[in-house]
C-alpha cells in the first residue's frame, strides 16, 4: 500500500545525511580581498 | 537531454583574475589623472554565452589606489597600495568584456573612486592628516612655492604644473601641508624661463618628459619648504593609448568618474 508521507517527514528522511565536519563551498562572489576593505 | 548549465564563475577563479587583470590595465591605461589603482577585490562577475567560443563578460571590481601617479612608468605590481592610514582613495569599476577564442578585451568601462571617510581614518588613526579639497589655499600656496623654490635652483628644464594630485593638512603639533603634484618639462631652462617664462611651454608629445614632484610646507612652529621632483624620462606612449590630453592645471579629485 502507498502511504502518503508528510512533507516534512519525507524531507527529513530524503535529506541527505552531510558527513561530519562538512564545510560548505564559500559563496563564488565577492571574492578574497587583496590589501584591505574599506 | 539540455546540456548542464556551467556552474557560474567563481570571484576568485583563474578565469576570473585573467579577466580582472586585463580590466585593470585597461583602466591605468586609459585614466588621465591621478595614480594608478590596484585590484583589490573581485566583487562579482557573471559571463553571458554568445556562441561558440565568445562570450560577454560584466565585471564589478574594487579597487585600491597605488602611490604610482598615472604617468609613472613604474609596472603597476611595484606600485604600493595606499595603506588606510594614509587615507586610502577606493575606485568601483563595472566593466564589459569580451572573449573570443580566448583573448579578452574591454568593450566598456565605468568608474568611480572616492576617498574613505575622514571620520572611519579618525576613528582608527585620530592624529593622521587627512585629505583635504585640492584647491584648498594653503595647497595653492604650498605647490606654488615648491614649484618655484624647484625652478629657482635646477640647471635642467624649467618645469610646469599639470596637476595636483593629493593633499594633506596636520594642524597639530605644528601646522603642516603636505602636497604630491605632476609636473612636465617645457622648452626653456630655467635660466631662460627667468627673462620669458611665458614662451616656456611643454615639450611635444614626441620629446614629452613628464615628473612627479611631492612637498612639504611647515608653518608653523616655523616656516620651511622642503620639494623634491624626479622626471621620468621621455616614454614611448603605448600605441592604443590615447595620448594625454594637454591639460591645464587641473585637480585628480578622488571623487573622479571616468567611462
Amino acid at each position: 500500500s502507498v502511504a502518503k508521507r508528510a512533507v516534512a517527514e519525507a524531507a527529513q528522511h530524503d535529506k541527505v545525511p552531510r558527513p561530519v565536519g562538512f564545510v560548505p563551498p564559500p559563496p563564488p562572489c565577492p571574492g578574497k580581498i587583496r590589501h584591505f576593505d574599506i | 537531454v539540455p546540456a548542464v548549465p556551467p556552474a557560474p564563475l567563481g570571484c576568485d577563479d583563474p578565469e576570473s583574475e585573467a579577466a580582472a587583470e586585463v580590466a585593470v590595465n585597461f583602466i591605468n591605461g586609459h585614466s588621465h589623472h591621478g595614480y594608478k589603482f590596484a585590484l583589490n577585490r573581485i566583487e562579482d562577475i557573471r559571463v553571458v554565452p554568445q556562441g561558440p567560443n565568445n562570450d560577454i563578460i560584466f565585471l564589478e571590481l574594487d579597487l585600491l589606489e597605488t602611490k604610482c601617479p598615472i604617468l609613472s612608468p613604474t609596472p603597476l605590481a611595484n606600485c604600493t597600495v595606499r595603506s588606510f592610514a594614509e587615507h586610502a582613495v577606493e575606485g568601483d569599476c563595472d566593466l564589459k568584456l569580451q572573449r573570443v577564442d580566448g583573448t579578452l578585451s574591454v568593450l566598456a568601462s565605468k568608474c568611480h573612486s572616492h576617498a574613505d571617510s575622514s571620520e572611519d581614518i579618525s576613528k582608527v588613526c585620530p592624529d593622521c592628516p587627512l585629505l583635504v579639497s585640492l584647491n584648498n589655499t594653503d595647497v595653492l600656496e604650498t605647490v606654488s612655492a615648491a614649484l618655484n623654490a624647484y625652478n629657482s635652483k635646477t640647471t635642467d628644464a624649467y618645469l610646469r604644473l599639470l596637476e595636483i594630485g593629493r593633499a594633506k593638512i596636520q594642524y597639530h603639533p605644528g601646522h603642516v601641508v603636505v602636497t604630491e603634484f605632476a609636473v612636465g618639462a617645457t622648452n626653456c631652462s630655467a635660466e631662460e624661463a627667468k627673462a620669458n617664462v611665458e614662451a616656456c611651454q611643454l615639450l611635444p608629445e614626441d620629446q614629452s618628459n613628464f615628473g612627479f614632484c611631492t612637498a612639504a610646507l611647515v608653518k608653523r612652529p616655523s616656516q620651511d619648504l622642503q620639494v623634491d621632483c624626479q622626471l621620468y624620462g621621455h616614454q614611448v606612449p603605448a600605441p592604443d593609448i590615447p595620448l594625454l590630453p594637454r591639460p591645464g592645471v587641473t585637480y585628480a579629485h578622488p571623487g573622479l568618474d571616468t567611462s
